[in-house]
């Protein structure tokens, strides 16, 4: 994958079931966020697997004031993607049992 | 703490905090 700056990772432990997660955002490049969360590393937030939009959530950052608005694209597509992975691992993990 | 909340108007919550130096030396 490129790397983007941003990961996204499990903040809680995926049990399959819920579809709301806890998902942490970590920015390793602190240029990205912005005035007084420079200092910031991680943002923690809840996702609704079934109801969510990655997109919305970062422009929900940006308009949080966390990141400038040229990069609501890179966090909402590393977001997309984590959420790709986890339905994905729930979707095998399904199969398999059955 | 460091620890900061955030709700945007829409409702939903962000928890922000600083990484711990150790975190960022692994990538």
């Amino acid at each position: 994958a490129e790397d983007t700056g941003v990961r996204v990772e499990l903040a809680e432990e995926d049990d399959g079931k819920k579809a709301s997660i806890a998902l942490k955002l970590w920015v390793e490049d602190h240029k990205k966020l912005k005035g007084k969360y420079k200092e910031t590393g991680a943002i923690e937030f809840t996702f609704d697997l079934e109801k969510d939009v990655p997109e919305v959530v970062s422009q929900e950052m940006v308009e949080s004031g966390f990141f400038h608005e040229s990069d609501a694209k890179i966090v909402g597509k590393s977001i997309r993607d984590r959420v790709a992975l986890i339905k994905w691992r729930r979707e095998r993990t399904a199969s398999s049992i059955v | 703490s460091a620890t900061a909340q955030v709700v945007h108007s829409a409702g939903r919550k962000f928890i922000v905090s600083p990484v711990p130096e150790s975190r960022l030396k692994e990538h």
